[in-house]
């Protein structure tokens, strides 16, 4: 904005070059684009007025923050899902943190039976959290401990279990199979439950994530997603696309690798850090 | 597909009876879309669209019975040349010394125990090095790759990857050393610091970046930052098994200069082969 004197095709194109290098994608960019030119003709906007009116309409996309919101006095069941390497185990540990804090009793399901120290891994976030850890041994059925945790946490009293699932490529029928029979395990052995589907996001993802907040959604009915690694300088702007096309809300971002990195999502900071 | 969208702008301007510089301009703007909507960084899209601006205007395309397929068969080339070239080889050394980084979650562990098996195979010694000590049970984790295909893991209980890498080393009986290292962000000075000192102490003979082949414009800052503080030597793109279009390969080799050594698509250890830039290409236009 600054060094423009009127709103003109200079200036849209600097502003789409920003929306462009945040992984923002060229459909929601020309939307973004098309909007404001439209705009300062019929409202005379000088270029002080296009930050806001861009913040303004980005907002737009993704409605007001909507939190992660547990039923208390009821067994709700979060489950995170995702692609390889996102941070689902290490958010579930955070959740899990956060859970317990607000006076919640959560309950840790270890459903990633496959990868190497995968239930290992959960266990240590699981102890830093002072949340228990339901597993079995490594190379077991993953939908027999999800199974099991239902189970024993409804046993124990837990008003939240936390299910951390493997990762895996939207593009493998098998894996995403697999994931349906956990979905359909949970719907059936606690069909009263508050249930959060939770897709994990890296903020590093280019347009791919819409893929994946795609087959995701198709299979497992997501409610939200939680996008990581925020703290470095990915924008993480492929969200705006998956609000659109998917309805799909950001619930909460991860801003580091330690039990207390984990924030609501707000719109309104988040449309401030595309230009920041 | 772009070559046919390339293809429609010119078969609709010849049916208007004319193919000018005008017409190159549309051809170029479904390009530069195409290269974009696969994750290409934009500076990176933006030079390469003047080459093949100049290379078509060069090549007289405008005159060409076919200037579509022209069009076309210049991206192509272009987009092979930028992704290079010869097949390059690992480096090796007495013990040759090989360092995996990379941003958290980009299958540093995965790839560097494929690496250790891919070594063995062609008749190394290879010991792989557990210098991530921060992550919950990343030790563990490379010690079960490790036992799944018969290759020893050197770790050390509280101590620095410094020290670790300075005692698998003493080790001696080994031909290749592969030292896995802890995710980080390059904008983490101290540890950057970190990696920055375990290069200077042990020169290693490779420094590979592996990076999510879903990576999306934030790939240029990252590489660039890691090949500034380190020199890399290499790279290696992973998860190369799923259905992203793969844009940051083309910026992440645009902008360190650095060969695509291996590309990994899937989690099996087996999973890692040679990188074929044809193959990219042609993945990345879509
Ligand atoms: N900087 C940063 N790193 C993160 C964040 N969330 C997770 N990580 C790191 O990302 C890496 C992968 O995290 P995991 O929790 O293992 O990811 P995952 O999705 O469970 O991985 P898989 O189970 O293998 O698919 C680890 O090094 C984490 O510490 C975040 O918000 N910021
Ligand atoms: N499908 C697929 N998954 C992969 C590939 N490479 C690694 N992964 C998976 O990606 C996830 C992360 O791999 P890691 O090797 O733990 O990644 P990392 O870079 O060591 O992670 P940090 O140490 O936390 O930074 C794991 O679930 C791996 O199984 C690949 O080529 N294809
Ligand atoms: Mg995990
Ligand atoms: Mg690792």
């Amino acid at each position: 904005v600054l060094g423009h004197t009127r709103v003109d095709e200079d200036l849209l194109q600097d502003l789409e070059e920003i929306l462009l290098e945040s992984d923002v994608g060229v459909s929601v960019s020309e939307e973004v684009i098309d909007h404001l030119r439209k705009k300062a003709k019929a409202a005379q906007l000088s270029p002080e007025d296009i930050p806001e009116e861009m913040g303004n309409y980005l907002e737009g996309y993704l409605g007001e923050g909507t939190p992660i919101r547990l039923e208390r006095g009821k067994f709700n069941v979060v489950m995170v899902v995702g692609v390889n390497g996102t941070g689902k185990t290490t958010t579930v540990g955070k959740l899990a943190n956060r859970f317990q804090a607000e006076g919640f009793k959560p309950l840790i399901a270890a459903a990633d039976t496959f990868r190497a120290a995968a239930i290992e891994q959960l266990e240590i976030w699981g102890k830093r959290a002072d949340v228990p850890v339901i597993r079995h041994k490594e190379g077991g059925d993953s939908a027999a401990v999800v199974f099991d945790s239902i189970k024993a946490g409804q046993a124990r009293g837990a008003d939240v279990l936390l299910i951390d699932t493997a990762g895996r490529l939207h593009n493998k029928a098998n894996l995403m199979s697999e994931l349906e029979k956990i979905r359909r395990i949970v719907d059936r052995e606690a069909p009263d439950a508050y249930h959060e589907v939770l897709l994990v996001l890296d903020a590093t993802t280019g347009q791919n994530g819409l893929k994946q907040a795609e087959v995701f959604k198709e299979i497992v009915k997501l409610t939200g997603v939680v996008l990581t690694k925020l703290d470095g300088t990915a924008k993480g702007g492929v969200i705006f696309s998956i609000a659109r096309d998917l309805g799909i809300p950001v619930k909460a971002i991860g801003l580091g690798e330690k039990l207390e990195d984990l924030k609501d999502f707000n719109p309104k900071l988040f449309v401030k850090a595309l230009f920041g | 597909s772009l070559s046919e969208k390339i293809q429609a702008v010119f078969k609709k301007l010849r049916n208007q009876g004319k193919i000018t510089e005008e017409s190159l301009q549309e051809a170029l703007r479904e390009v530069r879309r195409a290269l974009l909507e696969a994750d290409v960084n934009l500076g990176v899209v933006k030079e390469f669209i003047t080459r093949i601006k100049e290379k078509a205007l060069g090549q007289d395309v405008l005159e060409s019975l076919t200037p579509g397929q022209q069009v076309v068969k210049i991206v192509h080339e272009e987009l092979i040349n930028l992704l290079g070239g010869t097949r390059e080889p690992l480096a090796t050394g007495s013990p040759a010394v090989i360092l995996m980084v990379g941003l958290q979650g980009s299958g540093k562990t995965t790839t560097s125990a494929k690496l250790a098996l891919h070594l063995k195979k062609q008749g190394h010694s290879p010991l792989l090095v557990a210098a991530d000590i921060y992550r919950p049970a990343a030790i563990k984790q490379l010690q079960v790759l490790g036992k799944q295909i018969g290759v020893p893991v050197f770790a050390l209980e509280d101590e620095k990857p410094l020290e670790i890498v300075r005692q698998a080393l003493e080790q001696g009986g080994h031909d290749t050393l592969i030292v896995d290292t802890a995710g980080r962000l390059h904008i983490d000075e101290a540890l950057m610091g970190e990696l920055h000192g375990l290069k200077e102490t042990f020169k290693p003979q490779e420094i590979l970046l592996v990076v999510d082949a879903m990576t999306g414009q934030d790939a240029v800052k990252m590489s660039e930052a890691f090949n500034q503080t380190l020199g890399l030597s290499g790279v290696i793109l992973t998860k190369m098994d799923g259905d992203t279009r793969g844009g940051a390969a083309m910026s992440v080799r645009k902008v360190t200069g650095c060969p695509i050594k291996f590309v990994a698509a899937g989690e099996k250890l087996d999973a890692l082969e040679p990188f074929h830039p044809d193959r990219i290409a042609t993945r990345i236009l879509g």
